[in-house]
Order: C-alpha cells, then structure tokens, then sequence
C-alpha cells in the first residue's frame, strides 16, 4: 500500500458516501444517472468475485464489500425508493455501446484467458467509460448540483491518483499493469473538461454551468 | 520490470 493508492481509495469513497448522503437528504436523485450507477454496480461485481475465493487483507475485503454495498444501495434508492425523481429523459446514454465493446476487447486483450481473468479485465475496461452516461446527462441538462460536482470531482480524483499509484509501484517495486494503466487514462482523460470547469467555475462559488 | 495484475488492488 502507498500514500497514492490509500488517498485514491479514500477519494473513492468519499465520493460514494457524498452520492448516497445527496440522494438520502434530498430525497432525490435529480441530476444523477442511473446508467452510470447501475455500470458502476456491474463494475465492482465482475471485479470482486474473488471476495470469498481470495483473501487479500481486512482492509482490501472491507473495501470491496463497502463497493459492492453502497452501489446496490444506490442503484435501489434511484430506480425504487425515490424512483418518481429518477429523470429519465435526461439519463438517455445507450449503455449497450459501451457493454459490448468492453466485453468484446476483454475478450481481445487480457493477461489470462480464464472466466476470472476476463470478467476482471471487463470490469477495468468499463470502469473507464461508466461515468460517460453522467457526465452526458450533465452535459444535456446544461448545468449539476454543486453536490454532484463534488461528487465527479473525487470520483474522477480516484483514478488519477491511482495513475500515480502505478507508477510508484513501477519505480518502487517495478511491476506494472497495462491493462489497468490504459483504462486508468482513459477514464481519468474523460473527466478532464469536468475538472477544468469545476476548479475554474465551482471553486469559485459558481454553479456548474456547461456551455449548451 | 515485470508486466502483471496487480491482485492486492481495488
């Protein structure tokens, strides 16, 4: 463990309980989409299927059962519990585009063809594309919450502090993963117009406004 | 350096 991956991880779960404190004070998941939450859930569960087959740590088991937690809490509260303000109509990504072309390179591109190995590398390649449907549903509503703001700006926090992660270990124990890095840039490019409205924009007090 | 999966990961 290094201070980048802990400080990715707490980032990670900073944002997970800034999502569920919203959606459970506002009693709304206005501005939030479902489509993301629910990849995100598919995400953690083709990742962690090892919970009870590997023992990694207390840390890394408490971790993977908080993930698969909260987003199944998530996914619930949106599409049950406060359903009636799910917007629909602007959570409107096809996540089929993105599905497919993730199983089909796991399929491609792995470190091992096993069951395992696949649905892990599934799991990292759409991890890196999950936020594509919030940040669209932003970009079509025009505007975020200052909470959902926060809420991408530690999500998107995670995984590029995870790239400095990855190159620790490779200086320090000089293992790298390129699978794991190639989504981690990926995923943390996406994010990189948000963060440049949220420092220059939210920062400052304003709301997010995305130019229509 | 040696290329692999980082199992003790998130």
């Amino acid at each position: 463990m290094n201070i980048f991956r802990l400080a990715g991880d707490l980032a990670h779960v900073f944002a997970i309980i800034i999502l569920l404190l919203k959606i459970w004070k506002t009693r709304s998941c206005a501005g939030i989409s479902g489509k993301s939450q629910i990849l995100f859930a598919l995400v953690y569960l083709t990742r962690y299927l090892d919970l009870f087959t590997t023992y990694v740590s207390l840390y890394n088991s408490v971790m993977k059962v908080l993930f698969l937690a909260s987003s199944g809490a998530t996914v619930y509260l949106m599409y049950v519990k406060f359903r009636a303000t799910y917007d629909r109509n602007h959570d409107s990504f096809r996540i089929e585009f993105l599905l497919v072309p993730c199983l089909l390179l796991s399929l491609l591109i792995n470190h091992e063809f096993t069951v395992m190995e696949v649905l892990w590398t599934f799991s990292i390649y759409l991890e890196s594309v999950a936020i594509l449907p919030q940040l669209f549903m932003v970009s079509k509503t025009g505007e975020a919450e200052s909470i959902t703001s926060h809420y991408l700006f530690a999500l998107g926090s995670y995984r590029a502090l995870y790239l400095l992660n990855w190159v620790y270990r490779y200086i320090v124990e000089s293992h790298y993963d390129l699978i794991a890095i190639f989504a981690g840039i990926v995923q943390t490019i996406l994010y990189c117009d948000f963060f440049y409205l949220y420092i220059t924009k939210v920062l400052k007090g304003k709301k997010l406004q995305l130019p229509a | 350096a040696e290329e692999q999966r980082f199992k003790d990961e998130l």
